[in-house]
């Protein structure tokens, strides 16, 4: 509810944040996972430089690291609609 | 702003919009009101006009959808994604999908449906999501009271860009979002909140915690919705945990984080004469339970324990604060000093030597 001024909790569980984060860049990042990407090519960005330009997006600090505050922007409500490409 | 890969735009200028179904959430003649009035943010900005249609296709057909609804988007169930629209085009273009399994409202609780319909017809246009926290177009929710609404001068300057200027002979302007190292920031309020720092800026405030260099920035209505935007004073009384935010003659109180009571109480009440109008700046002195109002060149002094104004006030301010002008706009108390901030200089007096000891940027506080 609105009223929960202070945020999220410190830490959850390593795997569950990995899968959130791999969704969401997949999702809204164009994050290719290595069964979507049939061309082994060496412009695959990794998951760091992706959380990069996500955190880039939303003026959060350019970690490449899902920190607290990325974890906590990621697990917002918000459009469906890619935040890059189409 | 950001222009949709590609610039996708309408070709034409009148387009139609069709409402496909309703939700059971809200009653239908509150679904096309918001619907109406998120067409309208547009068409006031654009030289873009919008007819509803009953029947066939629509340019734009709107409608609820429940988790893979055959379009290689499915919806997610409640939270998460909650709507998407797709960019200018035949068939499929244009049209705006809302996740049913949402809660969708016309007030701030669930979802509020006008918003974000607002926010994906901007898709519907052809715009992508902007990077300004303040426009219409940046990809998260948060609610803002619909009367209070304003769409940014991103947004504006984005599907003005696609479609050109409005017909309106006076061209549309609106809210910019301020921006945390700017030199020439100034604040309507400062406040503490249990050990944080709040400046209040028009519709935003920023939190900031005086031991860490983060500082992140909030539109009020996220974390109060009942809050109106440019508070114009604010403190912290630290004893009873209570934070007193006034606008004009009025004020609310938080208690914690949250807001006692939706509807605000009279500075009068306080003792304050009727000639007061709004108060410019307050600040609470931790040490001897006193809150000190200023209004233009003068200030009152109110007892917190006996609630109630102390006497022989009005007082000049420059009297008691050398080196203290007029026309505060905000101040706190912090440690030993009290912060007083005028446009966009912040002065640091101590009051145990009732001098000036150092004057700052206004927004020094946030480690520019």
């Amino acid at each position: 509810s609105s009223s929960g001024f202070p945020v999220a909790p410190e830490t959850e569980d390593e795997d569950k944040n990995n899968q959130l984060v791999e969704n969401y860049l997949q999702h809204f990042y164009n994050l290719e996972t290595d069964k979507q990407s049939r061309f082994k090519n060496k412009n695959i960005k990794t998951v760091t430089e992706k959380l990069k330009e996500m955190q880039a997006f939303f003026g959060l600090k350019v970690t490449g690291k899902p920190d607290v505050d990325t974890l906590e922007v990621m697990k917002k409500p918000r459009c469906g609609v890619p935040d890059v490409g189409q | 702003y950001v222009l949709t890969d590609g610039n996708p735009k309408w070709e034409r200028k009148n387009l139609t919009y069709r409402i496909v179904n309703y939700t059971p959430d809200m009653n239908p003649a509150d679904v096309d009101k918001a619907i109406q009035k998120a067409f309208k943010v547009w068409s006031d900005v654009s030289p873009l006009t919008f007819k509803r249609i009953y029947d066939g296709n629509a340019d734009i057909m709107m409608s609820f959808e429940t988790g893979d609804h055959r379009d290689n988007s499915p919806f997610d169930g409640p939270n998460g994604f909650l709507a998407h629209a797709f960019q200018p085009g035949n068939g499929i273009g244009g049209d705006v999908h809302f996740d049913e399994a949402e809660y969708w409202t016309k007030v701030s609780n669930g979802y509020n449906l006008f918003f974000v319909a607002a926010h994906e017809l901007g898709h519907s246009l052809g715009l992508s999501h902007s990077t300004d926290p303040g426009a219409l177009m940046y990809p998260t929710y948060s609610y803002i009271e619909p009367n209070e609404f304003h769409l940014s001068q991103d947004d504006i300057n984005g599907i003005q860009t696609v479609y050109g200027p409005s017909d309106n002979s006076v061209q549309p302007t609106g809210p910019t979002t301020p921006v945390t190292c700017d030199s020439k920031l100034t604040f309507d309020a400062v406040a503490s909140m249990r050990g944080e720092l709040l400046f209040f800026k028009g519709r935003y405030f920023w939190r900031k915690h005086p031991q860490m260099t983060e500082v992140d920035l909030n539109f009020i209505s996220l974390f109060w919705p009942n809050l109106p935007s440019g508070i114009q004073a604010a403190y912290e009384n630290v004893e009873r945990d209570q934070v007193f935010l006034f606008k004009e003659n009025k004020y609310w109180v938080l208690s914690g984080y949250d807001l006692v009571y939706s509807h605000p109480k009279s500075i009068y009440d306080l003792g304050l004469p009727k000639n007061v109008k709004r108060i410019n700046a307050a600040f609470n002195d931790e040490n001897s339970g006193k809150t000190y109002f200023f209004v233009g060149n003068k200030y009152w002094r109110y007892d917190e324990n006996s609630r109630s104004m102390d006497q022989g006030y009005p007082k000049k301010i420059i009297n008691d604060f050398p080196g203290i002008g007029k026309k505060i706009d905000a101040a706190f108390q912090y440690g030993r000093y009290i912060y007083f901030f005028i446009g966009t200089r912040q002065f640091q007096f101590d009051p145990n030597v009732k001098r000036v000891v150092s004057v700052m940027k206004s927004n020094s506080w946030f480690n520019c």
